[in-house]
């Protein structure tokens, strides 16, 4: 899947990834 | 934990003794949130259990633009509540070590 990466002014890093699916709706 | 509609799990093992941990949150229930979310997908993270905040690291999500304004305490509970059960297991692990 397709990552991006945002890092915010404080220097903290995101990486946004696909929602893992198959635990979408863990009980 | 209550349930949120934001869902906070750990993305990598806990080995019980790192101090920052790696953490996803992704939104499971977009009708809880009051606004509008883009469905941008999960946000990978770490976290520091001992020096930081959680409300702070939602507040950097909602600068990011990942959130609006309005929910960040929402996203914050989440990650409040993921981290005190990890500090809680950790607790839990220890004590019955001894």
């Amino acid at each position: 899947g397709e990552t991006a990466q945002v890092v915010h002014s404080a220097g903290r890093k995101f990486i946004v990834s696909p929602v893992p699916e198959a635990r979408l709706k863990e009980p | 934990a209550e349930d949120t509609g934001v869902r906070v799990e750990l993305n990598e093992e806990d080995d019980g003794e790192k101090v920052s941990i790696a953490l996803k949150l992704w939104v499971e229930d977009p009708k809880k949130l009051k606004g509008k979310y883009k469905d941008t997908g999960a946000i990978e993270f770490t976290f520091d259990l001992v020096n930081e905040v959680p409300e702070v690291v939602a507040q950097e999500m909602v600068e990011s633009g990942f959130f609006l304004d309005c929910d960040v305490k929402v996203v914050g509970k989440s990650i409040r509540d993921r981290v005190a059960l990890i500090k809680w297991r950790r607790e839990r692990t220890v004590s019955s070590g001894n």
